[in-house]
C-alpha cells in the first residue's frame, strides 16, 4: 500500500477537495483505495454523505486504543473500491490525550500497517495545522501532495511546511518525499494567479504538477450531494482536472 | 476599548481578510484601533508588510511572559490610528508551553488590559482551530464576528463553534456575544451561494449581517502590496463591502 498525505497548514487551500477527488478518481481506475479523514472537522467524512456526529467508531477511537482492530472502523462509500476511515470532532481531543504517550507520532503508521494488504493506495486528509495529527500523517506517509491556492498568503506558509517535512524525513520517516505541489483555485484570467504560478515554478521547479485544479463551483457543490465531484459530475472541468492529476501521477509511477 | 474577535475553525473563510480590512476601515473612521495577530501563520502581520520571521518581539513573547510590557510589542502601520501586535511561527509553541499554567486562558485578556486606555477598538485575528489561542481570544472578547464562506463545508463546523462560544460565555466570559455572521466570497450568480445564504438566514436569523463580502480578486491582491484593500483600492467592491460593514456595525452601536 502506498500512502499519500494531503497537507498544508494554510486553511481553505483545497486539501479535503483534493483528498476526496483523488481517492475517488484512483478507485475509478480500479485501485483499492482507503481514504483516512484526519481532520476533526470531518469534512472528508461529510463529503461521502456520513454525519460525523452520528458515528461511534472513528479514527479517534483507533488512535487512542479504544478500538483494537482498525478493520472495524473502515466504512464503505458509494464508489466501488473506495473505503473510508471517518473522523469527527472527538478527534480534536487526541492531541492532548496522546501528548505523553511513547511513540505518539507513529500511532497512525502502526494502525494502517494492519490494513496494508487490503488496499493499494491510502490517501490521508489533514486539518489546517502542523500538530500531532498531521505529524502522524507525515510519519505514516510515502508521499505528500501540497495543495496551494494561487494567492499571496498561500506562499508564505510553504517554507514552514517544507521545514516540517524535512524534519520528519530526518527524524521519523526516511521514505517521505514530496510528490508534488498542486495549484488549486486556478483562474487563468487573473494577474495574481499568473504571478503566483510563476513564483511557484521559480521556487519549486519540477515539483509543481503540470496539472492544475481550476476554480469550479461544481467542486464546491458536490459535497452537498455527499459525493466526490468525479462521480457527481465527471464531465465538469474540476473533475477533469483530478482525472488529469491521476494520469500525471500514474505516468510517473511507470516511468520510474 | 471594545474587543472584537474574528473566529471560525474552518480554514480559508476570510478571517484574516476581515480582521485586516475591518481594523483599517475603523481606523479610517478616526478610531484608535489595535489589530492583534493571534495566528502563528502571521498573515495579518504579513498583510501590513511586516516579515513575521524578522520580528523579535511578538504576541508570543508577551503571552509567555518573556516581555513584561505589552506596549513594547505594538507596531505602527501605514494606516493612521491603526497599530498592530504581530505574530510569527514561534506562537505555535504557546499551546504546549502554556498548557499547565494557571489562568492560561486569560493571558491575552490580562495583557490587553494594560493597553485598553490607548485604543477604542481591538480586533483579533485567529487561526483555523479551536485551541488555547482561540480560547484566549474568546475570553478577551466582547464580541465575535464569524466569517462564513457560502459553501457546504462551511456550514457544518458552525454548530461546534457556537457550542464553544456558549461554553466560554458560561465559564469564562459573560460579556461575550456573537456580533454577527458575515457571509464571505459571495457570488450572487451561483445557486450554491443562494442556497447557503438562505440556510444561514434560516439558522441565524438577524445574526447574519445584512452586509455581505463579495468575491473580489483585489481583496486577495492587496496583501501582496502589504496593505489592507480599503486603502490599497478603496473604490473596489471588496473595499466597499467592508466600509458597509463598518457602517452597519456603527449604526447598531448608536441605536442600542
Ligand atoms: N477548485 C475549486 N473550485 C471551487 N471551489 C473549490 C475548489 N476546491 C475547493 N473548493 C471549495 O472551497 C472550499 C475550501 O476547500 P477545502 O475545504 O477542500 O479546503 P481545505 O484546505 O480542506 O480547508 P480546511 O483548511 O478547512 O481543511 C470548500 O468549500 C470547497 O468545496
Ligand atoms: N472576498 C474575497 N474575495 C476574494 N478573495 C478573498 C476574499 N476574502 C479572502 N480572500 C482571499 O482568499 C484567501 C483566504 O482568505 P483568508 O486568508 O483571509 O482566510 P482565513 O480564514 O484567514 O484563512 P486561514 O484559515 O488560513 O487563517 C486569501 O488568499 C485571501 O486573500
Ligand atoms: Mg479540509
Ligand atoms: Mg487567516
Amino acid at each position: 500500500m502506498k500512502t499519500i498525505v494531503i497537507a498544508n497548514q494554510k486553511g481553505g487551500c483545497g486539501k479535503t477537495t483534493t483528498a476526496v477527488n483523488l481517492a475517488a478518481a484512483l478507485a475509478l481506475q480500479g485501485r483499492r483505495v482507503l481514504l483516512v479523514d484526519l481532520d476533526p472537522q470531518g469534512h472528508a467524512t461529510l463529503g461521502f454523505g456520513y454525519r460525523p456526529e452520528r458515528l461511534d467508531w472513528t479514527v479517534y477511537e483507533a488512535l487512542t486504543g479504544r478500538v483494537a482492530d482498525w478493520r472495524s472502523i473502515v466504512l464503505e462509500t458509494a464508489v466501488g473500491g473506495l473505503r473510508l476511515i471517518p473522523a469527527n470532532i472527538l478527534l480534536s481531543g487526541a492531541e492532548v490525550e496522546l501528548a505523553h504517550w511513547p511513540g505518539r507520532e507513529s500511532r497512525l503508521l502502526r494502525g494502517l500497517a494492519c490494513l496494508a494488504d487490503r488496499f493499494d493506495v491510502c490517501v490521508i486528509d489533514c486539518s489546517p495545522s502542523l500538530n500531532l495529527l498531521t505529524l502522524n500523517a507525515l510519519v505514516a506517509a510515502d508521499e505528500v501532495i501540497i495543495p496551494v491556492q494561487t494567492h499571496y498568503y498561500a506562499i508564505e506558509g510553504l517554507k514552514q511546511l517544507l521545514e516540517t517535512i524535512d524534519i520528519v524525513h530526518g527524524r521519523f520517516n526516511s521514505r517521505l518525499r514530496i510528490r508534488g505541489v498542486l495549484l488549486t483555485f486556478v483562474e487563468n484570467r487573473t494577474l495574481l494567479c499568473q504571478q503566483v504560478r510563476q513564483q511557484m515554478r521559480d521556487f519549486f521547479g519540477d515539483l509543481v504538477f503540470k496539472t492544475v485544479i481550476h476554480r469550479s463551483i461544481r467542486l464546491a457543490e458536490a459535497p452537498s450531494a455527499g459525493q466526490a465531484c468525479v462521480t457527481f459530475d465527471p464531465s465538469n472541468l474540476g473533475s477533469k482536472d483530478y482525472f488529469e492529476l491521476v494520469k500525471e501521477m500514474s505516468y510517473e509511477v511507470q516511468s520510474r
